[in-house]
């Protein structure tokens, strides 16, 4: 996270870790229901190395090769509520494409869910999308500022992007910005997601409901906080149905 | 001189005719035809000596028994008859014609020519002897009749009377009635009736006869025509018959065989009779507490059943076995098949666990018999129960603990989602 704040401890208790079982994080994600985590597909293969390979060309990530810290907050050193669980099966979205990072969403099944207390909940599915200009609080332990790694995890606080704004802004680069993408960022650039975010929350307020809910997951952007260049997430509210088919769960 | 004639039809005529017929003669022609004809007669030509009371010449018509007709003469006068157009029938299948002639004749008289045919007898119609009549239908035809009977009789080997097949009635209801056929209308002849009442050991059977008893009988002998027995074991009663009804008959037997028989002829209404069966009275029950028996009677004799459930919230316990109703049957030696079983008040038992939450008792030691009622929760504020339901469960008569909501399903505790305990201080301008 570019220019974030450390996150307050059980202010983000949806948070999941995904990690080597070295110990080494690669990526967020967050707690859905009691044993659902859904994060960035491209987090479960390794990175492509040409165009135009599909998800069946590359090496996925065996569930058995990695494993979830919930009630985490510092990135490397073990957290007194730290609960460690074990994935049972990975869900692609069926239209993930590794190429363009379209429908760039996960669900893993955990083995057992995690005992829920302050520090572990579940974060709620949208009911509808996110209201234009939005602030939404984007967390994850990704490379900061000069490439270095947080302690702890992180926080920003950015708008949600109008979606033809977004997409205007990366034509010039050939990145295509599809509908089941949504950015945030501010134009300047400054605060933004970063490697190793990728898979983590961006979540906001609903003032009615007094819930916190899911808008994206981190996903991909070129560089991280330059100007004019917004971070695109993958839109939760677009691929809910899929979310609800597979996990089961309405909210 | 004697002529046997044989066919259906033919001619006679006197000796030489058309001439003068001889004196001092004497011809009998014998005809005999089928059963079931008659023989018609008549004259084409008669002209015989006249005399008093035909006492010279003549023609007399007789059968087997009796003269039909004696003719003499030219034409019929006090004294003396002749056929003229009339013809002579004979009442059965033979007639004998004898023609007579004394030794003088002061005339030429030509004598006579006759015909005769077989002609049909219609039994049907003319059956006075009621021995021989049909007892339902009578169906006539050329040279017979035969006989049918009314739907569901059978017609009797001797083709007349009207018999039912009354041989296979079985009763083994504990109640019954029985009657001859057809009453109060008149029982049906030639009948061989066996009514068979046949229940289980331990039951004693009675009988009472009731309204009309008419069954045909004799001034003197003892019902030689149409008899009702009573056969109970080794006991045979009877025979009945007359208008007098014989008195109740307790037969102290669980097997009764009732045997009716007609002979061929008379009109009687029969009976009827009403049969009860009745066994070892059993002792009186006393009902359980919390429970009833079902049906309630002052006394319970032998096959009598009872049905014990238990009012609502309890259960038939049995040898440590609970069940909805329990029966009981008054066995033949007067003691009941069973003890009265006991109610036990529904227990649902420890209620399930629900994951994610808890649950408390709201009554005293946590009682989870009928009417008790539990608390499920779930553990808030990490979860929150699905509906929206109270969560109370109370102990059904059927021993489930029940939701209003939910019914026997459990609730679900579901994940609280996004309500962090701890809010940020949020930073947004």
């Amino acid at each position: 996270i570019i220019n974030g704040r450390p996150t307050q401890k059980g202010t983000t208790p949806w948070i999941a870790m995904l990690s080597h079982l070295n110990g080494q994080p690669f990526c967020g994600g967050s707690l859905l229901g009691s044993k659902w985590i859904v994060t960035a597909a491209h987090c479960l293969h390794e990175a492509p190395d040409s165009e135009g390979l599909s998800l069946h060309d590359l090496g996925l990530l065996s569930p058995s090769a990695f494993k979830i810290i919930m009630g985490k907050l510092r990135r490397t050193q073990s957290d007194e509520n730290e609960q460690s669980l074990s994935v049972k099966q990975v869900f692609f979205h069926p239209l993930y494409n590794p190429n363009t990072y379209e429908n760039d969403v996960a669900l893993l099944e955990l083995l057992r869910g995690p005992v829920l207390n302050d520090f572990v909940m579940p974060i709620c599915l949208p009911q509808g999308p996110p209201e234009e200009g939005a602030m939404v609080i984007v967390s994850g332990w990704g490379k900061q500022f000069l490439q270095r790694f947080p302690e702890t995890l992180m926080e920003i606080e950015i708008p949600i992007v109008d979606h033809h704004i977004c997409r205007e802004a990366y034509a010039p680069l050939k990145k295509k910005v599809t509908r089941d993408m949504i950015c945030a960022g501010e134009k300047e650039g400054g605060r933004d997601a970063c490697a190793g975010d990728s898979g983590g929350p961006m979540v906001t307020l609903d003032t009615q409901r007094g819930q916190w809910y899911l808008v994206g997951t981190v996903s991909w952007g070129v560089d991280c906080g330059k100007k004019d260049r917004y971070g695109v997430y993958s839109y939760i509210f677009h691929n809910k149905d899929w979310i609800r088919r597979v996990t089961g769960m309405s909210n | 001189h004697i002529v046997e004639l044989n066919n259906m039809f033919g001619q006679i005529q006197s000796p030489g005719y058309p001439d003068a017929y001889p004196s001092d003669s004497e011809v009998t022609w014998n005809i005999t035809v089928p059963e079931g004809f008659r023989i018609k007669l008549y004259f084409m030509h008669f002209n015989l000596e006249s005399s008093y009371l035909c006492e010279y010449d003549y023609v007399k018509v007789e059968t087997e028994d009796q003269v039909l007709a004696t003719f003499c003469g030219r034409e019929t006068t006090d004294t003396e008859q002749t056929p003229g157009q009339e013809v002579v029938l004979s009442p059965g299948s033979f007639m004998s014609i004898t023609f007579r002639s004394d030794f003088s004749d002061e005339e030429r008289f030509t004598g006579f020519d006759a015909h005769y045919v077989a002609v049909d007898v219609d039994e049907c119609t003319e059956r006075e002897d009621e021995e021989l009549s049909c007892d339902h239908y009578c169906h006539n035809y050329i040279g017979g009749y035969y006989c049918s009977c009314r739907f569901g009789y059978i017609l009797h080997t001797d083709n007349r009377t009207c018999r039912v097949e009354c041989s296979d009635n079985l009763f083994t209801q504990r109640t019954g009635m029985i009657t001859s056929p057809d009453f109060p209308s008149p029982y049906p002849k030639s009948s061989e009736c066996l009514y068979t009442i046949e229940l289980e050991e331990g039951f004693m059977i009675s009988l009472q006869f009731e309204d009309i008893f008419d069954i045909e009988d004799h001034p003197e002998v003892s019902c030689p025509y149409d008899y009702i027995k009573i056969k109970a074991g080794p006991k045979v009663l009877g025979p009945f018959c007359g208008e007098k009804a014989p008195e109740p008959i307790n037969t102290q037997s669980h097997s009764v065989q009732i045997l009716f028989r007609s002979d061929n002829s008379g009109e009687n209404r029969g009976w009827r009779l009403s049969y009860r069966a009745t066994g070892n009275e059993c002792p009186k029950l006393q009902p359980p507490v919390h429970g009833k028996i079902e049906p309630l009677q002052t006394t319970y004799s032998f096959k009598d059943q009872v049905l014990i459930s238990c009012d609502t919230g309890y259960k038939v316990l049995k040898d440590n076995v609970e069940m909805d109703t329990f029966q009981m049957e008054c066995l033949k030696d007067g003691t009941w098949s069973s003890k009265i079983p006991t109610c036990k008040i529904a227990d649902c038992g420890a209620p399930a666990e629900l994951e994610n939450g808890v649950v408390t008792f709201s009554t005293r030691n946590n009682l989870t018999t009928y009417k008790s009622e539990i608390r499920y929760s779930c553990q808030r504020p990490y979860y929150k129960m699905l509906h929206n339901i109270t969560g109370v469960y109370t102990c059904s008569a059927q021993g489930v603990w029940m939701n209003e909501v939910l019914g026997r399903s459990q609730p679900t505790c579901l994940p609280v989602c996004g309500i962090p305990k701890f809010s940020r201080n949020l930073l947004a301008r």
